[in-house]
């Protein structure tokens, strides 16, 4: 996956995205 | 030495069927801890949603394919509910590490994160097939090309009737989650990915709209990000 560029950033994740923080 | 083409989609079909044993159906005893921990049980709510939108999903991929090919459509979804399992477990031991929290019980309950997981995980099933099995089995009627091509992306957001902008969360972290996915199939979930950011989030009703109509609304106090950035 080193050719993928991964923007979420260490405080953030699916729990963020989806409104459950 | 070199594979063919058909010798590579064969190996990489072969490879997520090892990943995804049929122990997998179920959740395991893991995910079903964490399934116990929420202060809604959804255990109930992810299998009668399984129920549904896996005759949903056969009934569609008949549609598309042929009315002798829905066994091979149950076949698919019958994997990506392995995938889909496997990586809600591993996305959910993540952040518990990253929030220390045991409760996922407003992320488990949301029916949204589900059906954006599944067919994220249908996608990669559909993607790992999709350069062998039609041809192979006789199941074009003589359309094979058009087949496969009616079943590339973004066929599964209508098949679930999902926005593409909901679809488009899970990407990332699904593939932080599964270290066994193929180069390939990394690349499909990227091309994807631009396909949603530059064209498909933008289309008509999408809910995009109506989140950046909020953000106006309550006024934006900080400053514009770098397009760098």
């Amino acid at each position: 996956s080193h050719d993928y560029h991964f923007g979420l950033e260490e405080h953030e994740g699916i729990s963020e995205l989806f409104d459950c923080d | 030495p070199p594979q063919t083409p058909i010798r590579a989609a064969m190996n990489s079909i072969k490879m997520l069927r090892g990943d995804l044993p049929s122990s997998g159906d179920q959740p395991s005893s893991n995910l079903a801890t964490y399934f116990k921990n929420c202060t809604v049980d959804p255990t109930q709510g992810i299998q009668k949603r399984l129920e549904m939108l896996g005759q949903v999903f056969s009934q569609k991929f008949g549609e598309a394919v042929g009315p002798h090919c829905i066994v091979y459509g149950r076949e698919r979804f019958t994997l990506g509910v392995r995938l889909y399992y496997k990586v809600m477990e591993a996305m959910l031991e993540s952040e518990e590490k990253r929030l220390s929290v045991q409760n996922f019980s407003k992320l488990l309950n949301d029916s949204t994160f589900h059906m954006s997981l599944l067919a994220c995980a249908l996608e990669v099933v559909m993607a790992t097939y999709e350069e062998s099995s039609f041809k192979n089995r006789g199941c074009s009627h003589g359309e094979g090309d058009q087949a496969v091509r009616d079943l590339c992306f973004p066929w599964i957001l209508d098949v679930f009737d999902l926005s593409a902008f909901d679809f488009y969360k899970v990407i990332e972290s699904f593939i932080k989650a599964e270290p066994t996915l193929s180069k390939d199939i990394i690349k499909h979930l990227e091309t994807c990915e631009n396909l949603i950011m530059e064209k498909i989030a933008w289309r008509t009703g999408s809910p995009l709209f109506e989140l950046l109509k909020r953000e106006h609304e309550a006024g934006a106090t900080e400053q514009a990000e770098p397009p760098a950035s």
